[in-house]
């Protein structure tokens, strides 16, 4: 038996729209650490990382670890159906192919409930090995939103490159280039509009924008990013979900060979 | 030549 009350449901809305055109179908694991997914796009060139923990719920039983595969589109289309406002709890009984989505007022005048049907997913389940990335930037989540939309109106990839003087996205296309350059600043009045750099090791990293825009539909879950930059290896973009986990994306880069 | 990795080259299945 699951069942898992989430008393702020627009979060769980928000993670769907953030992921459903990266991953199609995923399974979703219960566990008494919380609410997760691990699941690759179609050509194994991201993966998503979602978690949300146990604690983040009003009221969360899971009496067996679960997992649940979904199409995320069907899902997303049942919780559109929830308000912004709704109480959502996530029911299902061990054994069923089948998964409750209840919603509820706020004022507890309106209960709706819509079962979605299962479906079996052959997952590989993949270990993200720890990594001590070379170069953190966090900055606003609408400011990377901004620079990875405007870039891919000139080019297909993007050149991500740390040094001490800032962090720089650089792109070229047929019609010419663009670079923007986007220095720490931490003389901001509220804290999430501060761009602040870390800087071990410099490094330079091309990606496809065609996914970096993807990553940008989590930007309403949270008013920052962090990009973690290794040479060589995935960037990591994640979005933290207020107090319950977050959802990170993970790229693999374009590498000259 | 610039080439797209798989991500499947940087984590294994577990």
């Amino acid at each position: 038996m699951l069942e898992l009350r989430l008393v702020q449901g627009s979060l769980l809305k928000k993670v769907l729209e953030s992921i459903k055109e990266l991953v199609n179908d995923a399974n979703f694991d219960c566990s008494s650490t919380g609410f997760s997914l691990q699941a690759m796009d179609s050509s194994h060139v991201a993966l998503v990382a979602l978690l949300l923990r146990s604690e983040g719920f009003e009221h969360y039983r899971c009496d067996r670890n679960l997992s649940m595969g979904m199409n995320l589109n069907n899902m997303a289309k049942m919780l559109k159906c929830a308000g912004n406002d709704d109480i959502i709890t996530i029911k299902a009984d061990d054994g069923s192919d089948t998964v409750t989505f209840m919603f509820e007022s706020p004022t507890q005048d309106k209960i709706s409930d819509f079962e979605m049907k299962l479906m079996d997913i052959d997952s590989e389940h993949l270990g993200i090995p720890e990594a001590e990335y070379d170069a953190i930037v966090r900055m606003p989540s609408a400011e990377f939103a901004r620079i990875c939309k405007d870039l891919s109106s000139i080019g297909d990839t993007v050149v991500i490159s740390v040094t001490k003087e800032g962090v720089k996205f650089s792109t070229k296309g047929d019609i010419g280039a663009a670079n923007i350059v986007c220095r720490q600043n931490t003389t901001v009045d509220k804290p999430d509009d501060a761009t602040v750099i870390e800087m071990k090791e410099p490094v330079s990293l091309q990606f496809a924008l065609r996914y970096t825009n993807f990553f940008t539909k989590a930007t309403p879950l949270s008013s920052t990013v962090t990009i973690s930059l290794s040479n060589e290896l995935p960037v990591v973009v994640e979005y933290k979900i207020a107090e319950m986990g977050y959802v990170r994306f993970y790229l693999a880069p374009k590498i000259e060979e | 030549m610039i080439r797209q990795k798989s991500i499947l080259s940087f984590f294994h299945k577990t």
